[in-house]
C-alpha cells in the first residue's frame, strides 16, 4: 500500500460525507446503499465513524459529473476514467468525483428498481416472461399509455408481479420539482421539445420541465436513464432504432463497426447515414460501490496499490464477492488504527534481553557470554547462535582527536540515535548532539561502543518504538538491544532481493515501518514483522522527487529526510519538497 | 471470398475519445498518470525515455518490466480506471 505524501489523513475519527447529487443510471436509495456500503468496507477495520450530512460542509462530498466538471481533472466520456477522489483536508480535499458518463450499476447490467406496480419497488428481474416471450429489458407491450414495466420474477405469466420502469413519464430527479414528472410538450427558449433535452446545459445532463412552459415557470427536473437508454453520444440518451442504417447497411443490433475501440453503439434513428444520431449501447456498466470503496480510500488518504488484488490498485475490476485486501487493510490501519505494542514484544526478539548479563571487562570483539537459547523465541533463530556482547558500560572513550570530522568529505553512514546525529567513518564515529550549539564529540571506535559491528557501516537506524538499532554492512546487519546484539545476518532475510549488495540509507516512516534504500530502489521493512512489506521495491524518484538517485546516506532528523552524496545534502520537508540543499559539514556538523 | 472485411473508422459526433494511434495513447497515459511528470521534473536521470516511463508504469501495474509498449502494456492503457495519478506530482 502507499499513502499520500505527508501521510495526509483526517485528525478526527467522525468523518462526514454529504451526496449532493445522483446519477440517472441508479435510482437515490440504490445509490445511497452503495455509499453506505463503501463507507463500511473501512469502517469495518478502522475505529472510524462516517455520519452523512444532508446540508452544510462534509469532510467528503460526493458528487457525480461529466466531462470538466469543476476542478482541474476532466473526465474522459464512457470508459477511461471512472473517477477520483482528492486525500483529506480542507475544501475541495477529501472529496470524491464520479464520471457520469459511465453507466453505473452495481458491477452486473442496469439495476432497474420498480414504482408502483403491485412489488413493493422490487427490482426488475431480467429476463422475464411475458406472453410467452422473454424480455431482457424493460417493454411497453403489453400497455397503452407507452410506460415502460418489468417484472419483479422470471416469469409475470405465472406470478403477475410487475413495476414500473425508470421514466421521465413518472418522475424527475433533482432540479426544483420535487420529483414531478416531466411534461411533453414543454417550451423552452421559443422552442417546443417533446423529449428531454440537454439543451441550455453544459453539463450534459437531460433534463425537462415539469409545466408545458419552462420560459413561464422555470420548473424543472433532470431526466431518469433507463436500462434502453443509450449512453454519451449525441442522441441525448434516445434508446437504440432497429434497424438503423449505418453506411449503407442495415444492423438490428447494437455494434462496433465503425469504432477502434471495440465498444458497442446504435444509432438512434432509422438512419445514422442522413441523421448522424447515435449512442453508446447499455453494457454491465460499472460497480459504483466498488468504485466508491476505492474513491473513498483515497478520501481518507491512501494512494494507489501495486498490488493487484487490492481495492486501491488503480485498475476496475469486477469481483463478486468483495473482501478488503490485506494490503489495503493495513494501509487503513498504518493511518488510523493507533499502534499498540504487542504483547512480550520486547523479549520477543532478543535472546540476551531474558538475561542480565553481568556487567564484566570489556573485550572489544571478544564474546563474553552466550545467551541460552529461551524456547519460546521464535525469531531470529535461523543464523548464528545470537551473542550477549556486553559493551562499556561507560561512554566510549574518545580516540584520536586530530581524526576531523570536518575534513571527511564522505561518510560511510549518518544516521539519528536518541535525537543525536551520528557520523560513521572507517571504524570511527561522532555524535553531534541535538542541542544547536553543542560541539561535536570527538572521534570514538565504533568497536568500543558496538563490539559486533565490522569499521564500514554503510546504513542505521533506531527503531523509535523499541530503540533497538540496526546497523547494516555490505549484505549483513547486526541488531543492537542495548548491549545485547544479534547477528550478523543475512539482509536476505528480511526479504531483500540477492542483488543489493549494501543499504545505503534508512528511513523511519510511522511507528513500525522502516525505508530502506539501495541504489536506485527503495524497499519498506515492517520492523515488527522483520519482512519487506510487498510491492517493493520502488523507484526512489518517483516517491521522492528533486533528490539524487545515487545518494549514499538517507536519514531523517528533526522531521525532515535528509539524503546525502559526497559532500552535500538534499533536505526534504514533510510534504516531499526539498527546501534546501546544502553542506553536510557546515549545516550538520557545524563546522 | 477470402478478402478481409475492411474496417472503416468514422468519426462520431460528440465522442470524447477519438481514435487515437497507439505513440499517443501511450504518451498521454504516461503524462496523464505521472510517469513522464516525473522525468521533466528532475535532472538526475540519465535515461529519461519513455522506456524507462514504461517501465515504471509497468511495475507500478504489476506487468513484465519490457520497457516497451507491448501488447499487454496496451491493453492495461485501455483499461477502466481510478483518475488519481499513480505517480504524485
Amino acid at each position: 500500500y502507499k499513502t499520500f505524501d505527508g501521510d495526509l489523513k483526517w485528525d478526527h475519527g467522525d468523518v462526514t460525507y454529504r451526496i449532493l447529487n445522483y446519477s440517472p443510471d441508479l435510482d437515490s436509495s440504490v445509490t445511497d446503499d452503495a455509499f453506505a456500503r463503501a463507507f463500511k468496507v473501512w469502517s469495518d477495520v478502522t475505529p472510524l465513524t462516517f455520519t452523512r450530512l444532508f446540508d452544510g460542509t462534509a469532510d467528503i462530498m460526493i458528487s457525480f459529473g461529466k466531462k470538466d466538471h469543476g476542478d482541474l481533472y476532466p473526465f474522459d466520456g464512457k470508459d477511461g476514467l471512472l473517477a477520483h477522489a482528492y486525500p483529506p483536508g480542507e475544501g475541495i480535499q477529501g472529496d470524491a468525483h464520479f464520471d457520469d458518463d459511465e453507466f453505473w450499476t452495481l458491477g452486473k447490467g442496469p439495476v432497474v428498481k420498480t414504482y408502483y406496480g403491485n412489488a413493493d419497488g422490487a427490482m426488475c428481474h431480467f429476463p422475464f416472461v411475458f406472453g410467452g416471450k422473454t424480455y431482457t429489458s424493460c417493454t411497453i407491450e403489453g400497455r397503452a399509455d407507452k410506460l415502460p414495466w418489468c417484472s419483479t420474477t422470471d416469469d409475470y405469466d405465472r406470478d403477475g408481479k410487475y413495476g414500473f420502469c425508470p421514466s421521465e413519464l413518472l418522475y424527475t430527479i433533482g432540479g426544483n420539482s420535487d420529483g414531478a414528472k416531466c411534461v411533453f410538450p414543454f417550451v423552452f427558449l421559443g422552442d417546443e421539445y417533446d423529449s428531454c433535452t440537454t439543451e441550455g446545459r453544459r453539463d450534459g445532463y437531460r433534463w425537462c420541465a415539469t409545466t408545458s412552459n419552462y420560459d413561464q415557470d422555470k420548473k424543472y427536473g433532470f431526466c431518469p436513464n433507463t436500462d434502453i437508454t443509450t449512453i454519451g453520444g449525441n442522441a441525448e440518451g434516445e434508446p437504440c432504432h432497429f434497424p438503423f442504417e449505418f453506411l449503407g447497411k442495415e444492423y438490428d443490433s447494437c455494434t462496433s463497426e465503425g469504432r477502434g475501440d471495440g465498444k458497442l453503439w446504435c444509432g438512434t434513428t432509422a438512419s445514422y447515414d442522413d441523421d448522424k444520431k447515435w449512442g453508446f449501447c447499455p453494457d454491465q456498466g460499472y460497480s459504483l460501490f466498488l468504485v466508491a470503496a476505492h474513491e473513498f480510500g483515497h478520501a481518507l488518504g491512501l494512494d494507489h496499490s501495486n498490488i493487484r488484488d487490492a481495492l486501491m490498485y488503480p485498475m476496475y475490476s469486477y469481483v463478486e464477492d468483495f473482501s478488503l485486501h490485506e494490503d489495503d487493510i493495513e494501509g487503513i490501519q498504518y493511518l488510523y488504527v493507533p499502534f499498540v505494542l504487542p504483547k512480550n514484544t520486547d523479549m520477543c526478539f532478543f535472546l540476551g534481553s531474558k538475561t542480565d548479563p553481568k556487567p564484566t571487562v570489556p573485550q572489544p570483539n571478544t564474546p563474553t557470554t552466550t545467551a541460552t537459547p529461551d524456547p519460546d523465541v521464535t525469531d531470529f533463530t535461523d543464523e548464528p547462535e545470537p551473542t550477549n556482547r556486553p559493551a562499556t558500560t561507560t561512554s566510549t572513550s574518545p580516540l584520536d582527536p586530530t581524526k576531523d570530522a570536518c575534513k571527511v568529505t564522505k561518510f560511510d553512514t549518518i544516521t539519528v540515535i536518541g535525537g543525536d546525529l551520528y557520523f560513521f567513518k572507517d571504524g570511527h564515529f561522532w555524535r553531534k548532539s541535538k542541542k544547536g550549539d553543542a560541539a561535536l564529540e570527538s572521534p570514538m571506535l565504533i568497536s568500543e561502543r558496538w563490539p559486533a559491528l565490522p569499521a564500514v557501516i554503510d546504513s542505521a537506524f533506531e527503531d523509535i518504538l523499541t530503540k533497538r538499532l540496526y546497523f547494516f554492512s555490505g549484505t549483513k546487519f547486526w541488531v543492537y538491544n542495548g548491549k545485547n546484539v544479534l547477528g550478523p545476518r543475512s539482509i536476505e532475510k528480511l526479504g531483500l532481493p540477492d542483488s543489493v549488495q549494501k543499504v545505503e540509507g534508512a528511513l523511519q516512516k510511522g511507528k513500525d515501518k522502516v525505508l530502506l534504500f539501495s541504489g536506485e530502489n527503495f524497499w519498506r521493512l515492517d520492523v515488527k514483522t522483520q519482512k519487506i512489506d510487498k510491492g517493493y521495491p520502488k523507484y526512489i524518484d518517483v516517491v521522492f522527487g528533486g533528490v539524487p538517485i545515487d545518494a549514499h546516506d538517507v536519514f531523517l532528523y528533526e522531521g525532515r529526510t535528509f539524503f546525502c552524496r559526497d559532500q552535500f545534502y538534499w533536505r526534504m520537508n514533510s510534504r516531499r519538497q526539498v527546501d534546501r540543499v546544502g553542506y553536510v559539514k557546515y549545516d550538520l556538523l557545524k563546522c | 471470398w477470402s478478402v478481409p472485411l475492411k474496417s472503416v473508422f468514422v468519426t462520431f459526433p460528440g465522442d470524447v475519445i477519438k481514435n487515437m494511434s497507439d505513440t499517443d495513447l501511450a504518451e498521454s497515459y504516461l503524462k496523464k498518470f505521472g510517469y513522464m511528470d516525473t522525468f521533466q521534473r528532475s535532472g538526475f536521470q540519465s535515461l529519461a525515455s519513455t522506456s524507462k516511463a514504461l517501465k515504471r508504469m509497468q511495475r507500478q501495474l504489476g506487468l513484465d518490466e519490457t520497457g516497451q509498449l507491448d501488447m499487454q502494456t496496451l491493453e492495461a492503457m485501455k483499461q477502466p480506471r481510478c483518475g488519481v495519478p499513480d505517480v504524485a506530482n
